[in-house]
């Protein structure tokens, strides 16, 4: 999704995704 | 596990026979993180059970910018618990992974 980011950091990736609503309010 | 507010998770399956894992870590309780954070998003990355420790993609976290100095314990403990869960579970059933 447009959302989703890629960041590097020394090597290694991280790929940003907004949090489903659902599954911020499960616990 | 005691609940550092963080939640860690299998972004794929795991084919158990792979070295490298792709979890995905979310803030669940901001209550619980002292530092500044984005709490809506989901940070996906790869860890390599033989290379990788939940400390250094902790401090890679942080150095990111993904979450504050004072929460990189809390970070490396929950990427911890889950990693030591996989294990558990890939010794558990080898037959059937």
């Amino acid at each position: 999704s447009s959302l989703t980011q890629v960041v590097h950091s020394a090597g290694r990736r991280f790929i940003v995704s907004p949090v489903p609503e659902s599954r911020l309010r499960e616990s | 596990a005691e609940d550092t507010g963080l939640r860690v998770e299998l972004a794929e399956e795991d084919d158990c026979s792979n070295s490298s894992l792709a979890l995905r870590l979310w803030v669940e309780d901001p209550k619980k993180l002292k530092g500044k954070h984005k709490d809506n998003e989901a940070i996906e990355f790869s860890f390599n059970l033989e290379t990788d420790t939940p400390e250094e993609v902790a401090y890679e976290m942080v150095r990111s910018g993904f979450f504050h100095e004072s929460d990189s314990k809390a970070v490396a403990k929950s990427i911890r618990d889950r990693v030591t869960l996989i294990k558990k579970t890939r010794e558990k059933k080898p037959a059937s992974c």
